[in-house]
């Protein structure tokens, strides 16, 4: 939920609390990591490196829910829609952009709930390596997800041979999502 | 006067996965 807040507020204060969203969010996706079969099986360096640079992503293909790519608006938790146009005074337009057509291609595909889970469960584990100690290992785990993914997709879906490929052609839109905006800058008041 | 505090999307990740893992251990 987001309590992005009524005109009233300043952009800045508006920002703060878009920018507190995603604290639980992250730790959402921390905990989700966890319950991925094997993960915690890695090194625990090997399972930071991996929520570094893999959690934004996540993060991106759960959001995918919240955005309505027909009306152009987005939809948090607590109820409130907001239109693009409205969300774009935060800054984050070319981002809300990239997401829109992310989320227009990847709702596409009708995934069910267990579906994208072990879709997302695939994103992390196909995050960047440059900080992985044991390569092999998450190698290993990232096959046997992608094959419970083949599976699954293709014992509920056998008459549509190109999903499972449209599916992992979302991966380098991720990280092309990840390099062009996860730097973007969050603002904290302390106080 | 309110102090604030900035940084970017991948480095509050990273602060809040080190700060989960450092609290688990």
């Amino acid at each position: 939920s987001c309590p992005v807040a009524p005109a009233s507020r300043s952009s800045q204060e508006v920002w703060e609390s878009f920018s507190q969203c995603f604290t639980p969010a992250v730790k959402e996706v921390v905990e989700f990591a966890k319950s991925i079969p094997g993960f915690q099986s890695l090194s625990q360096h090997d399972q930071v490196m991996l929520l570094k640079s893999g959690t934004f992503q996540v993060l991106m293909v759960r959001f995918c829910s919240l955005f309505d790519p027909k009306e152009r608006t987005v939809t948090f938790l607590n109820g409130q829609t907001y239109s693009l146009a409205s969300l774009r005074a935060l800054g984050m337009g070319s981002l809300l952009d990239a997401m829109f057509e992310f989320s227009e291609k990847l709702g596409s595909l009708c995934l069910e709930p267990d579906e994208m889970a072990l879709f997302m469960a695939v994103v992390l584990v196909s995050a960047d390596r440059s900080g992985i100690v044991e390569v092999a290992a998450v190698e290993k785990l990232q096959e046997n997800l992608i094959k419970a993914l083949r599976s699954l997709i293709t014992s509920r879906r056998p008459e549509d041979s190109t999903l499972f490929s449209k599916l992992l052609l979302r991966l380098p839109d991720l990280r092309t999502l990840n390099n062009h905006h996860s730097d973007k800058l969050l603002a904290f008041r302390i106080d | 006067t309110k102090t604030h505090r900035v940084m970017t999307l991948a480095d509050h990740i990273s602060h809040i996965i080190t700060q989960d893992f450092a609290r688990n251990q």
